[in-house]
């Protein structure tokens, strides 16, 4: 399971 | 931000750019897929849901809403644009969307990081971007004559993903809460596909020749 991930990508 | 992530974000924004100006300068759409315009409209509206319930910076957001808007306008004129319509290769581009859209969309049920709405669709835009181009290439080999700026737009689209491979390297060896395993293993999947179309540009672009794809 993954971390809560960062959307700062496009 | 680093300088591989900028670089594929302007390489993405360039290819848009590129095919804005080609169908509007020639007025004709000739050798683009109307398909995969429009997986990447259903791509960008998946992804960019977040526009409504997460703010993350200037950039982000105005970048978001140019993919949005250049790619329903695009969309718009190989569909109702009285000129353009009629040069868009509707015989020739016939590839299924269900053939990408559903297993993109039961991978995205079956492997996510969250079953959420929200989560869920994100998830599916990644999956669906990364086979998103396949109609196009599929057209580009039917099409004999292959314009440079449609070369070129998709040279650049394929480049893009190269580029964000490079800046997951990079965010992976400087920021400890990075792991997007999902994101990384779609972005090299969009990138292989590119490879063989990769090889044939760059070869007709040293020997000084017209791309055209071997059938």
């Amino acid at each position: 399971v993954q971390e809560k991930i960062l959307k700062d990508e496009l | 931000m680093n300088v591989f992530r900028l670089a594929g974000d302007m390489t993405h924004l360039l290819s848009i750019i590129v095919l804005l100006l080609k169908i509007n300068a020639t007025r004709s759409c000739r050798g683009i897929s109307l398909k995969t315009q429009e997986l990447y409209a259903v791509v960008f509206v998946c992804r960019y849901l977040d526009l409504f319930t997460n703010f993350i910076s200037l950039y982000n957001t105005v970048m978001k809403i140019i993919f949005l808007v250049s790619t329903f306008t695009i969309i718009y004129w190989m569909r109702f644009h009285k000129v353009i319509r009629v040069t868009y290769d509707r015989e020739q581009d016939t590839f299924r969307y269900q053939f990408l859209v559903l297993p993109c969309l039961v991978l995205a049920l079956l492997l996510n990081n969250e079953f959420t709405a929200m989560e869920v669709l994100w998830t599916f835009s990644i999956y669906l971007e990364a086979v998103a181009i396949l109609p196009q290439l599929v057209l580009l080999q039917r099409t004999n004559n292959i314009d440079n700026l449609t070369g070129n737009y998709v040279f650049l689209l394929g480049s893009y993903r190269a580029l964000y491979i490079l800046n997951w390297v990079y965010r992976f060896m400087t920021e400890k809460h990075y792991r997007q395993y999902l994101v990384w293993i779609s972005g090299i999947v969009q990138t292989i596909i590119y490879i063989d179309f990769f090889y044939y540009y760059i070869k007709s672009w040293r020997n000084n020749e017209k791309l055209s794809l071997p059938a």
